[in-house]
């Protein structure tokens, strides 16, 4: 419906105006809807401002900053509707050391609440599980599970 | 509605059965290029009802049906079981009675397909049901696949308002 | 006909004249996300000729002006200096009595271009020529922009045609 | 022209047959035609089998064998039509500590004949480079080149 649709936009609008500043330590961002008749129709549009930048279009961000962007609007919707788990496949094939760090925090947070599945090369990420499934070929083409490892 | 265990028989390369039991919290799946790390999300994926061969990587919805390997024979069935613990209660009404929920899916190469919810015999359109009244769809936020997350950005305005939908 | 130096004055984040002196062998460019690694990457794609700004993740051509920071205002003009090492000789025959060939662009604000071959005014046209006679282009294998390297396996058969035209 | 389009691909592919197998330590792979009345129309297909995989689908490979297989082309492209020039920004952001190994053994043996600038955040990729150029942001929203240093 028109109406649930504008509050939960409202809603998620509000935590990333607040999430983008926590995971950039600094600058802001904000949703918008997009010219439409309908406000089922319009689109969504992302403003993005990183700490000390001006305001471009979001497509001039660094990979790694558009990967902080997403995940700060990821965990916007997740707070407007908390899902019971999350799986990730290398999300943060992108970011650098602090950045993971930064990201790894906030997963943190939100695992008190949400199951995580997080697929990572990324040592530091690696850290942060509570449990390690590891996945082996030791026989080529057969995929097995040889290792969990509880920290 | 966190899933305790997921069986995987046939499916891409996870030809043997495989099971992983989850635990709350976080899970980090790790394992070197190519083991099947990725496969994992797809197999949760299609147990949820995805559609899309695309989606999964494949040409058709039998790609995903183990092919073979050097060593062995490709099978006719591909199957995945997903269990979910519903202490939560936010299973949809006619699921409050059970703390566990099962939902299972066989592909066989005949290209004949089976659903089950606990073990009933149901269609696909039941699995796709179930998942829309938890409020968890494969369209939303749930699942971020691999190399996709820069997506959300880079996106068309009208391609982000799924993210929205499926919260609302 | 490697890359002896870069030099770039008011494109993207690098407002302040930045010079680059390249060697043989492997140059790593490092640094935080954010910081202007992928930006000196799209100064040598811009100098020798680019004409989507998109290719370059910008709206507008103007986009790769400076637009300003926190304390600096945006500037009106952005120029990119590439000198190159003729010494293997691959240049086109014109340039064959230079040991060093200069290709410089320039765009300012108001709209107005500037294209400059050995410091001689000239057309984008010959810019692009020169390096199409060299054999270097920015749609073929030379440059891999980030996370597009997957794309030449998940391209579409047609799409892959220009890697082999290009080298062609 | 007809003549040397078929010349050089024959020639990329025979490169890439040999490639192949030696980025993945075994295993085949092939270029192919399609189907066209005008070998100017036509596109090329990809067949990749990672060693004791059978053959399928280029896209159901996984990220990391996508960016090898990628990899193994460009060189082979190189091989035919060297560039003196390479700029890889990230192309190892995929790969396991095994493969960057493999992928930075084959930009060294190539660095004789071709300049490479590769952008990394892999501490391991950043350990072939001959020079290090570091950029920064101390200023914020303003790139500078802060150090140079020679390996
Ligand atoms: N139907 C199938 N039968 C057998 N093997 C399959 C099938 N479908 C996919 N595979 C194999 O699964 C492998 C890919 O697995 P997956 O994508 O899970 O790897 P990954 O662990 O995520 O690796 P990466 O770290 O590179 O992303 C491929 O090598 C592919 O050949
Ligand atoms: N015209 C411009 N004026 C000022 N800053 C700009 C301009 N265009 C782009 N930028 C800035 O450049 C930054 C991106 O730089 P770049 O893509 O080179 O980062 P990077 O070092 O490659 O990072 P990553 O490791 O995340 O890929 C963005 O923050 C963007 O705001
Ligand atoms: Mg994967
Ligand atoms: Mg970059």
């Amino acid at each position: 419906s028109r109406k649930r649709f504008r509050e939960t936009f409202d809603q998620v609008n509000e935590r990333f105006q607040k999430n983008f500043p926590r995971l950039f330590r600094g600058g802001k961002a904000a949703l918008s809807l997009t010219e439409s008749e309908d406000v089922l129709e319009a689109g969504i549009e992302i403003m993005a401002q990183p700490p000390g930048k001006r305001l471009q279009s979001v497509n001039l961000l660094s990979g790694g900053e558009k990967t902080m962007t997403a995940i700060a609007l990821l965990v916007s919707v997740f707070q407007v509707r908390p899902s019971p788990f999350f799986l990730l496949d290398e999300v943060d094939a992108a970011l650098d050391d602090a950045n993971v760090g930064r990201f790894n925090e906030i997963v943190k947070e939100m695992s008190a609440d949400s199951q995580f599945l997080l697929i990572t090369h990324n040592k530091r990420t690696i850290e942060i599980a509570d449990v390690l499934y590891g996945v082996t070929m030791e026989e080529r083409g057969v995929s097995k599970l040889v290792a969990v490892e509880l920290h | 509605m966190r899933i305790k265990s997921l069986q995987i028989t046939g499916f891409k390369s996870f030809v043997d059965k495989t099971a992983f039991s989850f635990d709350t919290g976080i899970s980090g799946v790790v394992g070197p290029n190519g083991c099947g790390k990725s496969n994992v999300v797809d197999a949760i994926r299609w147990a949820m009802g995805e559609q899309s061969p695309r989606r999964l990587r494949g040409k058709g919805m039998d790609d995903v049906i183990f092919a073979g390997s050097d060593a062995r024979a490709p099978v006719g069935l591909a199957e995945v079981m997903l269990t979910f613990d519903n202490a939560d209660g936010i299973a949809p009404p006619e699921f409050a009675a059970y703390s566990e929920i099962q939902v299972a899916r066989r592909l066989y190469r005949t290209g004949e397909s089976e659903y089950l919810l606990n073990k009933t015999p149901c269609r696909l359109r039941d699995i796709l049901d179930f998942f829309r009244d938890t409020g968890i769809g494969t369209k939303g936020y749930t699942i971020v696949e691999q190399g996709r997350i820069a997506e959300i950005v880079s996106a068309k305005a009208e391609e982000r308002r799924t993210l929205i939908e499926e919260a609302a």
